[in-house]
């Protein structure tokens, strides 16, 4: 049975650096 | 013509068995909030930020898709994602969400509610490596 880490659930939102 | 949507992820479907940082095991339809923040507590590269959903619209590309807008973390930061309307999100306190719960429910057999502007999602960023 695959074990999946839980991170792989989220979704990576990376905002850009403005400043 | 017709282009076969692509497959979603294989862990969301009910009964897939998901590792927490802690190395407890779970299955995606039992996670819960707390799981993820202390998940992510835990992890020494990955941070939680909340990503409001500011808007939903169909994909200009195929009515397979969605566009969602969210507003990343405490700057307020807009990110906008193009996902198959099945797919699904985690919302702060309430579970798993999508565009189109029906779709995810057939597909994927995942219990999910609707997923509305004003919607706060989980969503990871890195943290800041030094």
């Amino acid at each position: 049975v695959p074990v999946f880490p839980w991170h792989s659930l989220v979704p990576f939102l990376a905002p850009t650096q403005s400043d | 013509s017709t282009v076969a949507p692509p497959a979603l992820p294989p862990y969301f479907i009910k009964g897939s068995i998901i590792q927490l940082a802690d190395g407890e095991l779970k299955r995606v339809e039992d996670l819960k909030t707390e799981d993820f923040i202390q998940s992510a507590e835990i992890s020494s590269e990955l941070k939680i930020d909340s990503s409001t959903v500011e808007r939903i619209e169909g994909s200009h590309t195929s009515p397979n898709f969605a566009v969602v807008q969210f507003s990343v973390g405490e700057h307020r930061a807009q990110v906008s994602v193009e996902v198959l309307v099945e797919y699904p999100f985690f919302v702060f306190g309430q579970g798993w969400s999508s565009c189109c719960p029906d779709r995810t429910t057939q597909l994927l057999e995942l219990p999910c509610t609707k997923l509305s502007v004003g919607d706060v999602c989980i969503s990871l960023t890195l943290k800041n490596l030094k």
